[in-house]
């Protein structure tokens, strides 16, 4: 499903380079509950816009469903971005002049998806948050923002959900109720990759991939009570 | 040093109320260490922006070193944010245009302090970020962003500092090494209150303020080894 060989991201900042993703290879096939974790800094983020589409790298491959997804022209890559996949982001990337309800709507307006109010609700519900669909992002906590990122990426049923941190702003019970959420779509078989910093976290998934200074240090699979 | 009495805070959005705050009392003496827990949404941030005097309240009454806050005119106000109290967001509130080095600075040169170069370095450098002085925050990754904004809040030596999830972006490592600073700080003089999710950070705070629903549910104080 995912192949990534030799995959690089380097950043020019002036005349000064940042190696932020070296060379890092690994396969996750279909269905598949991954975490990644490592330092601050390690290349995580670096490395989940690369798998979801929203940055080309600067050497090595990455291969989606099998297509070379360098190979995609932009509009391409966009209708890989609506319709296989679910991004939720690290500092949340929410409209900041619409609703909640809005935000999460649009994946499925521009998939001309019918019922889109309709399935917006449910996926605003399943985060907790129907009470909350009229609030605009700067009327919503940390964690209810967090939220409507999460229900924005799971409301088109996406084949993969990339989730950057999607924990960080929750207390343990909402953290845990979420996770369940992603659990459940892993069951019916989506593909998840969970970037977190919660041992708590990782250790439900069956597999952790190990960052460290753009590298990947280690590939752990291990049985998940 | 600070006796929040009665302290509400309802917003209103056309014509529905959220009672984000309800009638909230406390008192912090100088040179506490204070952590704040709650689920999502219970009104911990609100509660933090009347704390550091960034927002009034609906009702009640706040005192800061004996000074009614509702009393001080705007630019008092705008005097106490600077030189009294340092702030770290839980969305960071980084300026975008700006590098990390001019974004610490920034309290600095508000405050006409000197020699404010070298100093927004040093505090870059106790959050171990001195490499990416110049980057901008679209430039960083979450965790450096949020490093950021907690070396700005520390960096003109406030003798109280507020801040909200300032770990919940990093690694137990990095978080762990951010804690100590915050600790050490407190052990020079400075009043510390630390909105966290993570217990492992409010079982080193030997009194923890637990909210639930806009209120104070639990006042806990404890040994800490
Ligand atoms: N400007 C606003 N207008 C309307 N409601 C608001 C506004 N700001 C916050 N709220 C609501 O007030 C409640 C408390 O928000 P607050 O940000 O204090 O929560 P919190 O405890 O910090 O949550 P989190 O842990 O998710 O950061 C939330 O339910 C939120 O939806
Ligand atoms: N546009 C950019 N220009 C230059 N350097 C960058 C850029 N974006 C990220 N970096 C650097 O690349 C490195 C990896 O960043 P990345 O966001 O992938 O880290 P991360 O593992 O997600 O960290 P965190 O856990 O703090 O979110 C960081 O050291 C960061 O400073
Ligand atoms: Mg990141
Ligand atoms: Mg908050």
């Amino acid at each position: 499903m995912i192949e990534v060989a030799q995959l690089s991201k380097t950043y020019r900042l002036g005349n000064q380079e940042v190696y932020a993703l070296r060379e890092v290879s690994f396969n996750i096939s279909k269905g598949e509950l991954v975490s990644i974790m490592g330092p601050s800094g390690s290349g995580k983020s670096t490395l989940m816009n690369l798998l979801g589409c929203l940055d080309l790298p600067s050497g090595g491959s990455y291969h989606l469903a099998n297509i070379d997804v360098q190979s995609l022209k932009a509009n391409e890559l966009a209708e890989v971005r609506n319709k296989q996949i679910g991004f939720v982001f690290q500092n949340f990337n929410l409209l900041p002049r619409a609703t909640a309800l809005e935000n999460v709507e649009l994946p499925l307006l521009y998939g001309r998806i019918p019922q889109s109010r309709i399935k917006a609700l449910d996926s605003l519900d399943k985060v907790g948050l129907r009470d909350r669909a009229k609030h605009r992002p700067n009327e919503l906590s940390g964690g209810e923002r967090q939220r409507v990122a999460i229900a924005r990426a799971i409301v088109n049923n996406p084949s993969i959900i990339l989730a950057d941190e999607p924990t960080g702003n929750l207390d343990s019970k909402t953290g845990v109720e979420i996770l369940n959420s992603f659990k459940q779509l892993n069951a019916e078989g989506a593909t998840i990759i969970l970037v977190t910093h919660d041992p708590s976290v990782s250790d439900q998934c069956p597999r952790t991939l190990f960052m460290m200074d753009g590298c990947l240090s280690k590939d752990e699979r291990k049985p998940v009570s």
